[in-house]
Order: C-alpha cells, then sequence, then structure tokens
C-alpha cells in the first residue's frame, strides 16, 4: 500500500475564522 | 519522516490575539526595514495558518493588509501615534505574506514578502471628484515643486544644508493650480549660508533626515512656496536585523509607485539593500 505523505487537515466546516476583521477601511 | 506523524497546521482565528501579536510582529518588521516612504499599519488579517516547528516552536504563515500611515518611516513617531491616510488623500494598501516563528514566546519574522499599491482613481473620485490624485514623482511639476521648496528651506536655515532623500509623494492640484509635495531630507556637513556647491556637501555621519510637505502654487507672473520641514533627532546607523530563514525576503519598496527609488548617491548603502534577495 502506498502512502501518501503530507497534509492532514481536518477543518471545522462551521468556524469560518477568516479573514478578520477590517480595522480602518478596505481599498 | 516517520509514518504517523502527519505535518497538520494549527487553525486559528484571524482575530485570535495569538494571531494579532504575529502579525504586530510583522507590521513592525516592515517597519523597521522600509527605509523609504511610508509607515504601515495593520487593517486587515486575511489567513492564518499555524504549523509546528522542529525541533521547538510554531510558524505563523499569516497574510495580511496594511494602510500607509502619514508618518514617514525616518519620522521616530510611535505607530501608534501615526494616523491612517484617508481614502481622500488617495491611500496606499499593503498586500503582505510573512512566515512569523513563535519560539519561547517571543516573535521573529522568518520571510516577508509585500506589494503595496494606491488605490484605483475611480474609488478616490468616487468618494471625492475633485479630490488630487497621486501624481509620478518624476513629473516635470513635481520635481520643480521639490527643488523650490528645499531651496526656500535651506534659505531660511541657519543650520545645516540638507540635501533631498526622496520624494515621497505628490499630488497635482487644479484650483488653485497648485502642486503639493512631501519630500525626505537629510543634514550635510555644510551650513546652509554658506554653500556655495552643494555637491561637495556630505551626509553627517550620524544621520539627521528632516521631512519636508510644501505647495508650490502658481501665479500670474510667478509662483509663492509654503514648506514646512520637522527635523528628527539624530539616528545613529545600527545594523539592521536579518531575516533569519535561507527564504528570507526584503520588503521592496520600489513595489510602491508613490515612493520613488531614491539617488544612489544620496542615501546609505543599508537603506537600499534592507536583507538577501532571493
Amino acid at each position: 500500500t502506498v502512502v501518501q505523505p503530507g497534509i492532514a487537515v481536518v477543518p471545522d466546516p462551521a468556524l469560518r475564522p477568516c479573514p478578520g476583521r477590517i480595522r480602518y477601511f478596505k481599498v | 519522516i516517520p509514518l504517523g506523524t502527519a505535518l497538520t497546521y494549527r487553525q486559528l482565528n484571524c482575530d485570535d490575539p495569538e494571531t494579532e501579536q504575529a502579525a504586530l510582529a510583522a507590521v513592525d518588521y516592515i517597519n523597521s526595514h522600509m527605509l523609504q516612504g511610508y509607515k504601515h499599519t495593520l487593517n486587515q488579517i486575511d489567513k492564518v495558518k499555524v504549523w509546528p516547528r522542529r525541533p521547538m516552536g510554531e510558524v505563523f504563515e499569516l497574510e495580511i493588509d496594511t494602510l500607509e500611515t502619514t508618518c514617514h518611516v525616518l519620522d521616530p513617531t510611535p505607530l501608534a501615534n501615526c494616523s491612517v491616510r484617508q481614502l481622500v488623500e488617495h491611500a496606499v494598501e499593503g498586500d503582505c505574506d510573512f512566515q512569523v516563528l513563535k519560539q519561547d514566546g517571543q516573535f521573529s519574522v522568518l520571510f516577508a514578502k509585500c506589494d503595496s499599491s494606491p488605490d484605483s482613481a475611480e474609488d478616490v473620485r468616487r468618494l471625492c471628484p475633485g479630490c488630487p490624485l497621486l501624481a509620478p514623482l518624476n513629473d516635470t511639476k513635481v520635481v520643480h515643486a521639490v527643488d523650490v521648496a528645499l531651496t526656500a528651506f535651506n534659505a531660511q536655515s541657519n543650520g545645516s544644508y540638507f540635501r533631498l532623500l526622496e520624494v515621497s509623494r505628490a499630488q497635482l492640484v487644479p484650483l488653485p493650480p497648485s502642486t503639493y509635495v512631501e519630500f525626505a531630507v537629510a543634514a550635510t556637513d555644510c551650513a546652509a549660508k554658506d554653500v556655495t556647491d552643494p555637491a561637495k556637501c556630505n551626509l553627517l555621519a550620524e544621520k539627521q533626515y528632516g521631512f519636508c510637505k510644501a505647495t508650490l502654487t502658481e501665479k500670474v507672473g510667478g509662483e509663492d512656496v509654503a514648506v514646512t520641514c520637522t527635523v528628527f533627532q539624530t539616528q545613529p546607523l545600527l545594523p539592521q536585523p536579518q531575516p533569519e530563514g535561507p527564504d528570507a525576503v526584503a520588503v521592496d519598496p520600489r513595489a510602491d509607485p508613490a515612493v520613488p527609488v531614491p539617488s544612489q548617491a544620496d542615501v546609505p548603502v543599508a537603506s537600499l539593500v534592507v536583507g538577501p534577495v532571493v
């Protein structure tokens, strides 16, 4: 069995942490 | 890589205090390495991933947006006291990618890459139809206005002769017809009153910088100049801290059209090359 090494990430689909707040204004 | 120890990143909220600490370290890095143009301040954290780092520590992979302030990078005013350049003044934003190492509670920058760009003319016009846009720094009117303003400043000065370091920004104002410029200067070893050949004046070993704002107004049969310069305390030239990683790159002020490449003869080498470029 060949296993692909690499990144295992399980993000929480309910979590929308980014992008963060805008401190001044968007250009 | 041993099986079963897959590299996983930690997902952190962009507004998490720890993310913000890393982002502020990144912004501090920008401002301490940009020796031309204006200080930038954090506007938004776009993305963050936190990777474990062997043998210890964590690496924050960040994408951040910054905004230009009104403080020149040579101005010792703390960033917290600098105002953000408003949209009607033709704001400039920065888009940056960073890798910031957190180890023993301390943040240090491993990699930095920033591009800056002015807001679009359409955006400025939408908010303020009559507001002047940023002008090219090599515009003949801009070059003339800076020359007249610096000559006027030196003529009024009882101290050192000040030499132009860079033109930082400029706007051509239609009514009344005038040119607004901001530029950085540095003191030389000549007395302003005695200068006959400015080319023979040298920058002081202990650098003394200044920042000037001037308006040259066109009049029938002549022109009026109003110039105000703030001269900062002397700044000994210290070696700049370098990024730690092999892939580290310098923040390139030339990416900002509002920030010119300075005259090579006028600026210390350390302000032209701020880090290894890959």
